[in-house]
């Protein structure tokens, strides 16, 4: 563990638990992608399958009981609960043209041809893409509103602090994992363009982010 | 032959 992991577990965190707060106290899912945050429960659900058979320690068990469990929680606000505010007409993203490749990547590239690791390599490759559905809603609807693009903002963060952990623990234990950084670093460059939207719109006092 | 990963990450 080292402080740009932890930084970004914690960002990561921070991101899933905006979304949710801000989706339970404006009693509305409304500019969301249930498609995304669908994807999301997959990659945590395909990814943690680690919790019945090894244990790492407790803050790895703790955090991935949360993230499981704050995920499926988003998922039943938004398509559930909330049902009658989801904007299905935005949303609609093909998510099979994104599930039809990372399928097949994850057969073709993974460290071990079983199970638990294709299904742990499937969920990295659909964690690298699952965001699409969200930034597709945005430039289809040209707007977001600010607490989305913060949500947006701390996943971002997540990802690039990631990759700092990344170069970190290269230089000090000699790690790297090979499919993990390839696509963290595919997946953070999908949040370059937003973060600079983001910068130059949102942070500079604007309620809500209009596309140019 | 490629080597499993130990998955500490989350």
């Amino acid at each position: 563990m080292n402080v740009f992991r932890l930084a970004g577990d914690v960002s990561h965190l921070v991101a899933i638990i905006i979304l949710l707060l801000k989706i339970w106290r404006s009693r509305s899912c409304a500019g969301i992608s249930g498609k995304s945050q669908l994807l999301f429960a997959l990659v945590f659900t395909t990814r943690y399958l680690d919790l019945f058979t090894v244990y790492i320690s407790a803050y790895n068990t703790i955090m991935k009981v949360v993230f499981l469990a704050l995920s499926y929680a988003t998922v039943y606000l938004i398509y559930m609960r909330f049902r009658n505010t989801y904007d299905s007409e935005n949303d609609s993203f093909r998510v099979e043209f994104l599930l039809v490749p990372v399928i097949g990547l994850s057969f073709l590239e993974h460290y071990a041809f079983t199970p638990m690791e294709v299904l742990w390599t499937f969920s990295i490759f659909l964690e690298a893409v699952a965001i699409m559905p969200q930034l597709f809603m945005i430039t289809k609807t040209g707007e977001a509103e600010s607490i989305t693009t913060h949500y947006l903002f701390f996943l971002g963060l997540y990802r690039a602090l990631y990759i700092a952990n990344w170069v970190w623990r290269y230089h000090t234990e000699g790690f790297f994992d090979q499919i993990a950084v390839v696509s963290g670093v595919v997946q953070t460059i999908f949040y370059c363009d937003f973060f600079y939207l983001y910068v130059t719109k949102v942070v500079q006092g604007r309620s809500k982010m209009s596309l140019p | 032959k490629k080597e499993v990963k130990s998955k500490d990450e989350l």
